[in-house]
């Protein structure tokens, strides 16, 4: 890193002269370059090679790098530490039997000079007998210590015990320092961008770029854009490289910030301050994307509800939530053929839409955000979602639900007029009128009907709906249907795919007609089943997700598989038949609703 | 949400439109009570293909 250079770019001014500033600004360039020295040694962390950037106290905002590097306790156990700042806490992993633990941890935590300053480390031993006991504490406020003049790469600080602070139960040695902001700001960017590279090739065609800036909640003009870009691709290729466009979007967003609001939380982002902007953004990438060595400190309810990244509320309202995909997983639309109308309807998904789901079902970054405790996210939220929409208060939702599907939801054939629905998901589940949905050859049993209103893919055999449709490696017959009730019938069977979209008749009918054999519940995860998760090979949402699977007995089709499975909100299947039960193809089967 | 159905090998001759769709994929919009296809046991009783029906 050029020192200078980044001084002389940098938005935030230096040192006003405050003793606390001065020493906070001699502080961080001496210590900088000791941890860089000490990262680079390999004392773990998290792979920044950044050279730490002097910032002025009175001002002061940074991403503080705090690692627990071990600790000496009076005797062995198994232990593990704790950090609590602000109203987050992170842990580390559990260490060897020893008195001696070694974790080598670190935590990013924004400093702010309004902000919290203390974090408090709790060291646990954890075993079978006592698990997770608290042995020992210390507090540090970050501020001070960062100003503090220190000899060596780490501090050794003394834990007390809990029942009595004067009395020193082992010790732990931690480091602790402020990462450049440049290259906060550049590796930002880096991140950012490669959501949006498709296909991995580390360029950026301008539709993607534009993408980008769309997810932004930025308005920036068409041409603004354009010239951005073409700055950038310098050969006039039409495609930049990231690092060249890091670098560009870094400069731009000096001048004239590009994002407006956090596509993590949602928050919306102060203008005037680009660097709490992007530190803001990094950490919740970092929460997001597990890509710390602590965890914890996972996304909250109320973060996942807003920004585009887990807007998974908004999935669930957008007219576009529902379209396929024009050509597998890297197009940004999806046609559907209408086949009343033998119309071919092409619909845009929102860029935001395209973006979150790639996000998280198409991307490594995703896949690390799955395995760090979304699917308890998309289940918590969606069982919190089934309790506000059976509320009494979410039937004023209904006009407004209506209004954003004009044109795609026919009240005309509601069994009841809507002041009926006393509740949102009354709504959701409403009836049709007798005959509003006629049965093809209603007299002839070997003739199977389409169980939904829905967008539908059949396919004659497993193989045909892997090559054309479902990418998830994992995807099988046996792991769709489960153990007890799959057969080599089935595995070499036909498939046919009945997706239904929110605004749709939410009821599922029987396609043929016959016996209820048996239902059998298979608990699962609460995936979106958009095309872009079933077009994802890192997903298998059809094998994973919760659902319900029945079993017919035809006297023309044999026995017939029927799966109603559960998707990110609507989790809750319900059915209208029992086991035993003779039924008619077209009849009601049951209805999804919102919930768990 | 979603629902699928599994039919046992050769029960099914599903209908060529929905298959054409989808080997190109391409969802297609359809409604409760349409046509999905013919069981093959019934293979031999042609049903009456209306379009091609004449009135003599």
């Amino acid at each position: 890193g050029n020192e200078s250079s980044k001084e002389s770019s940098s938005p935030f001014p230096e040192s006003k002269g405050s003793s606390l500033s001065s020493r906070l600004k001699d502080r961080l360039h001496l210590h900088s370059i000791r941890r860089h020295l000490h990262l680079r040694h390999g004392s773990g962390g998290s792979g920044s090679s950044a050279v730490r950037k002097l910032l002025d106290a009175d001002h002061f905002a940074g991403i503080a790098l705090l690692t627990l590097l071990r600790a000496e306790m009076e005797f062995k156990d198994k232990w593990l530490a704790c950090v609590s700042f602000g109203e987050q806490t992170f842990r580390t992993q559990i260490s060897d039997h020893t008195d001696k633990p070694i974790w080598n941890s670190d935590k990013k935590l924004l400093l702010e000079k309004d902000g919290p300053h203390v974090a408090r480390i709790s060291v646990f031993e954890t075993n079978k007998l006592s698990s997770n006991k608290l042995i020992g504490y210390c507090e540090i406020n970050l501020l001070e210590f960062l100003t503090q003049g220190m000899n060596s790469d780490f501090e050794i600080i003394d834990l007390l015990d809990p029942s009595s602070s004067d009395l020193v139960v082992g010790k732990i040695y931690i480091s602790c320092s402020v990462e450049d902001p440049i290259e906060t700001e550049t590796g930002f960017a880096r991140r950012i961008l490669s959501i949006v590279d498709y296909n991995q090739d580390g360029n950026l065609s301008f539709s993607e770029f534009s993408d980008l800036i769309n997810a932004f909640g930025n308005q920036l003009a068409a041409e603004k854009r354009e010239e951005l870009f073409k700055a950038a691709d310098k050969n006039g290729d039409g495609v930049v490289s990231m690092d060249e466009l890091a670098a560009l979007l870094t400069v731009q967003q000096e001048k004239e910030p590009i994002m407006t609001c956090c596509p993590v939380c949602g928050e919306s982002l102060d203008v005037s301050d680009n660097l709490n902007n992007i530190i803001h953004l990094t950490l919740c990438f970092d929460e997001g994307t597990g890509n710390q060595v602590m965890t914890g400190g996972f996304l909250t309810d109320s973060q996942a509800s807003y920004g585009w990244i887990f807007k998974l509320s908004e999935w669930a309202h957008y007219s576009s939530y529902d379209v396929g995909l024009k050509s597998g997983s890297s197009a940004s639309h999806i046609l559907v053929f209408d086949r009343r109308t033998k119309r071919l309807l092409e619909e845009l998904i929102d860029g935001k839409i395209v973006l979150s789901m790639r996000a998280i079902y198409q991307s490594k970054m995703g896949l690390g955000l799955i395995d760090k405790g979304a699917k308890e996210l998309l289940q918590s939220i969606s069982e919190k979602q089934g309790r506000k929409m059976s509320s009494v208060e979410s039937a004023k939702d209904i006009p407004n639900f209506v209004d954003f599907f004009k044109g795609q939801i026919n009240l005309a054939e509601a069994k009841h007029p809507l002041e009926h629905y006393k509740t949102f998901n009354e709504f959701f589940v409403r009836e049709l009128k007798p005959g509003a949905r006629p049965i093809a050859f209603m007299e002839r049993d070997d003739v199977a009907v389409c169980a939904a209103d829905c967008r539908l893919m059949a396919f004659k055999s497993v193989d045909d709906s892997l090559r054309f449709w479902i990418k998830g490696r994992k995807f099988s017959i046996k792991g769709l249907l489960g153990q007890e009730v799959c057969s080599k019938a089935f595995v070499d069977g036909s498939l046919v795919i009945f997706r239904l979209a929110p605004q749709d008749y939410h009821r599922f009918h029987l396609p043929v007609s016959g016996t209820i054999e048996k239902f059998v519940d298979i608990p699962g995860c609460l995936y979106t089943v958009n095309p872009i998760a079933v077009n994802s090979k890192y997903c298998n949402v059809f094998t994973e997700n919760k659902r319900v699977v029945s079993i017919i007995s035809t006297e023309d089709f044999g026995k017939v598989a029927f799966v109603a499975i559960g998707a990110t909100m609507v989790g809750s299947i319900t059915f209208l038949k029992n086991e035993g039960d003779r039924v008619k193809k077209g009849e009601q089967f049951g209805y999804f609703s919102f919930g768990g | 949400s979603t629902v699928i159905c599994v039919f046992e090998k050769d029960s099914i001759n599903i209908d060529e439109d929905l298959l054409a769709n989808s080997a190109r994929s391409l969802e297609t919009l359809v409604s409760v009570g349409m046509k999905l296809g013919v069981s093959r046991k019934a293979s031999d009783v042609v049903l009456p293909n209306l379009e091609t029906c004449s009135i003599q």
